[in-house]
């Protein structure tokens, strides 16, 4: 199950794919 | 209610936190809840993202995990 905080940690790493 | 304003998502706070120690993206995200800024999840994803692009950290691996890290 995945929580508000691992949403929003996966949006950010794919925010910052590229970069990362 | 909650308390906004407590905690501001700022590029110093971000800087300041990495230069003390390598944090993930999700330690980052536990510093910066929604609950203590008033920012929406949305807001607190682009803002963090425009920040770390700007401020470009230094990327570790450390267990398995990508860490973001700053020197002084």
């Amino acid at each position: 199950s995945s929580s508000e905080a691992d949403e929003m940690a996966a949006a950010l790493e794919a925010e910052l794919n590229d970069f990362m | 209610t909650p308390s906004s304003g407590e905690v501001q998502l700022t590029e110093e706070a971000v800087r300041r936190y990495l230069t003390r120690k390598p944090m993930t993206t999700k330690d980052l995200l536990k510093k910066f809840q929604t609950k203590r800024t008033g920012l929406s999840s949305d807001a607190t994803v682009n803002v963090l993202a425009q920040i770390l692009k700007r401020l470009n950290p230094e990327r570790k691996v450390i267990g398995d995990k990508m860490h973001f890290s700053l020197k002084e």
